[in-house]
């Protein structure tokens, strides 16, 4: 099952944040949760982008983008030393 | 580095165009690398006042690092290991530490080329010898590690870039690459957006993908994209061969010479079972047939250092290592493990044919140290990547070029100068080659402008940093290019080779604000959801405004035209040098191509005045699909040159 998942860049739409949470991380959270029950958050993002990355199914990333707020979800890249 | 600052002209007599006031010292370089080598003398913070007030950053202890390892220099290490863990398993802390400890030299190199302190004697076995100093030597370094043995992976770039934000960096220098994407799913491109907007200047490295053309990487038009040229200095290695000749190539190799004879010389691609033994490939040589004998290696496929490395474990006692056709002469020097020496493609062909025709065919190599004042210098090295800009033709790419070959600076205490596992060398300082080096230098002549010039914004840091790039040799010669032994092209040189002293004061600068870059977006037709992508806001281009890339006030000029024309730009520039009327000079290498300019005189009253030009391209007959034309674009006041290339592909 692990070989399914990949890393994913979500990128979200903060205006968007549903008035009942505090915090974008638990938003984001929130989002996860409802897509997969063994998702985590690898990093949640302020500055370079507003949203967060996490280890998702191809399965689980389309429905993610299905979400309100959701403005994209980008598989990682593997960048190289120059 | 030692003598790229002489090179660059950053030696001692224009120290009083960087005056080592507090504000050079309040510049903080971010280096996104593999970390850092803290024990590097090129981090002493001696003579460093106090850590900036603005700074925000941190030290993370981690494996074999903990955070009292920071100083006045090193002011910040971070590392990010989550998204290369999800991906590839937990750091395998047998090779590399979970911390910001560089295990690599990379990163070392690269954050002492951008501000490493000075350091007396510096040098590789001797070679390079000289005072090492970074760029930028007052400024503060912060290194964000978020690369790893499996490679760089862009959730963490992305968490190291939104933390170097945070921390308040002035300077973000990115020495990595993804190949090309579009910015929207280019992590690197999206980071940078954010960094711009506050007001941070991102560098990056051009690429390693040349000599063939379209190869670049990093072209947001808010990046900083750097290539790759020589310095004026060598490290000769002649190739002795039997017949008498003798054929000159580059080595780093130290350690017994050879006897004072030619020995049994024999090509790599006679002395192994493998189809493509010639590569010396591990495991490929016969070790009956290499024993006690020169070999002969061609470049490809595997590492340099690592032909060496085969040749030695197979019982040869020397290699010659022959370039092919795609690095031409280019000659990058490798700290070989046994004597060897590097030559280009026509001395290889030369040796290779000896080799394979002579009966009794003998070599040696003989090592002649450090050579300097090398002419003519900078030529575009080989490897640098090239435009045209194969994700926006529009914008002319690279930038420009800054040293990238055979360029000494600060290595890690975990590997050796070839960074073979079988390598049990340790040096303070290595030389190696790459658009990874070339980039830092640029990252720490920003820094440098920086502090001289705070209120400028990153678009007029890099403005100031083209537009006095110079493209011709002090004899008026064209910038060669080593590939083609020609001169080379905008596409190769972008705006020229970076002239630091000339930059401090470059009279006009083409400004960019967020809402300019914004406005490119539009004109690449982005959805509002790849604009929100990569400007994290809600912005609706307006339906009643026709953008063009071509109105992106940058300071260089990619015109794309199918069969015949006219093309009108316009350019907005400001006077950052107080008063003065400057006069527009045109210049176009093929008379197909008319470039005229109005008006051609702008007068400036005052400093920081704005004023705008219109250019026109009358293109008068059709060319060849993907056939190039070139010229120029120079304002001047007689105080201040401020050049833009320009690039006319016929599409």
């Amino acid at each position: 099952d692990g070989a399914q998942h990949a890393t994913y860049i979500v990128h979200m739409a903060q205006s968007q944040m549903p008035s009942g949470f505090d915090l974008h991380s638990l938003w984001y959270d929130s989002s996860l949760r409802s897509v997969s029950q063994s998702a985590q958050l690898l990093y949640t993002y302020t500055n370079a982008i507003h949203g967060f990355s996490t280890r998702l199914t191809p399965e689980e990333a389309d429905s993610l983008m299905t979400l309100p707020g959701v403005i994209s979800v980008l598989p990682e890249h593997r960048y190289e030393l120059h | 580095t030692t003598r790229t600052p002489l090179f660059l002209g950053l030696d001692v007599h224009n120290a009083d165009l960087f005056p080592e006031t507090g504000s050079s010292s309040d510049v903080v370089v971010g280096v996104l690398d593999t970390g850092v080598w803290p024990e590097s003398k090129s981090f002493s913070d001696v003579g460093l006042g106090p850590i900036p007030s603005t700074w925000r950053g941190g030290c993370e202890a981690g494996t074999n690092f903990t955070a009292s390892l920071c100083n006045r220099k090193l002011i910040g290490a971070r590392f990010f290991a989550r998204g290369y863990e999800a991906t590839m398993g937990p750091v395998d802390e047998s090779k590399e530490s979970r911390s910001p400890r560089d295990d690599d030299g990379h990163g070392t190199h690269t954050s002492s080329t951008a501000a490493g302190s000075v350091v007396e004697g510096a040098s590789l076995f001797g070679f390079a010898s000289g005072a090492a100093r970074g760029m930028a030597r007052r400024a503060r370094v912060a290194v964000y590690k978020v690369c790893w043995e499996g490679g760089c992976f862009s959730s963490d770039i992305l968490a190291a870039i939104d933390k170097a934000i945070d921390d308040n960096v002035n300077v973000l220098s990115m020495s990595l690459g993804g190949g090309t994407s579009d910015y929207y799913r280019d992590s690197v491109a999206i980071g940078a957006f954010a960094a711009m907007e506050r007001g941070i200047l991102v560098s990056c490295s051009a690429g390693n993908s040349g000599p063939s053309s379209s190869t670049l990487s990093n072209v947001a038009p808010w990046i900083t994209t750097v290539g790759a040229g020589t310095i004026d200095r060598d490290f000769p290695a002649v190739a002795v061969l039997g017949n008498g000749k003798n054929y000159s190539g580059v080595s780093l190799f130290k350690g017994d010479p050879l006897p004072d004879k030619t020995l049994p010389f024999v090509y790599a691609g006679n002395a192994s079972n493998a189809a493509n033994g010639n590569l010396c490939g591990p495991g490929t040589l016969i070790p009956e047939k290499v024993k006690g004998k020169i070999v002969m290696c061609d470049r490809g496929v595997n590492a340099r250092v690592q032909k060496g490395e085969v040749v030695k474990a197979a019982g040869g006692l020397g290699m010659i290592l022959a370039n092919t056709a795609e690095n031409g002469e280019e000659l990058v020097a490798d700290a070989h493990l046994l004597p060897a020496t590097a030559v280009g493609e026509k001395a290889g062909d030369i040796i290779r044919h000896y080799v394979l025709t002579d009966p009794n065919p003998t070599a040696s190599v003989l090592i002649r140290g450090t050579v300097v004042n090398v002419q003519p210098s900078p030529v575009v090295a080989a490897f640098s990547s090239r435009g045209p800009n194969s994700i926006t033709p529009d914008i002319l790419k690279p930038d420009l070029i800054a040293p990238g070959v055979n360029i000494l600076a600060g290595w890690t205490g975990s590997k050796g100068p070839t960074g073979l596992a079988s390598d049990a060398r340790r040096v303070e300082f290595n030389i190696i080659s790459g658009t990874s080096m070339s980039c830092p230098h640029v990252s720490g002549l920003a820094a440098l402008l920086k502090s001289v010039h705070p209120e400028w914004s990153p678009a007029a840091i890099r403005s100031a940093l083209m537009t006095t790039a110079y493209k011709t040799y002090k004899d008026g010669k064209p910038i060669l290019d080593v590939t083609t032994g020609k001169p080379s092209t905008p596409f190769e040189h972008g705006a020229g080779h970076v002239s630091p002293t000339t930059a401090i004061n470059p009279g006009l600068i083409y400004d960019l604000t967020t809402v300019d870059y914004l406005g490119f977006l539009c004109a690449l037709n982005y959805t509002p959801s790849q604009i929100r992508s990569v400007s994290r806001r809600n912005y609706t281009c307006d339906p009643s405004k026709s953008y063009s890339v071509a109105d992106l006030n940058y300071p260089s000029f990619a015109v794309n035209v199918d069969g015949s024309g006219v093309l009108k730009y316009t350019r907005t520039v400001t006077s950052v040098g107080g008063a003065g009327s400057y006069s527009v000079k045109v210049n176009s290498e093929t008379t197909e191509v008319k470039i005229s300019v109005e008006p051609a005189v702008l007068n400036f009253k005052e400093i920081n005045e704005k004023k705008s030009y219109t250019v026109t391209f009358t293109v008068n007959s059709s060319k060849a699909s993907r056939s190039n034309s070139f010229g120029s674009i120079e304002w001047s006041d007689g105080k201040h040159v401020v050049a833009s290339p320009v690039a006319i592909s016929w599409t």
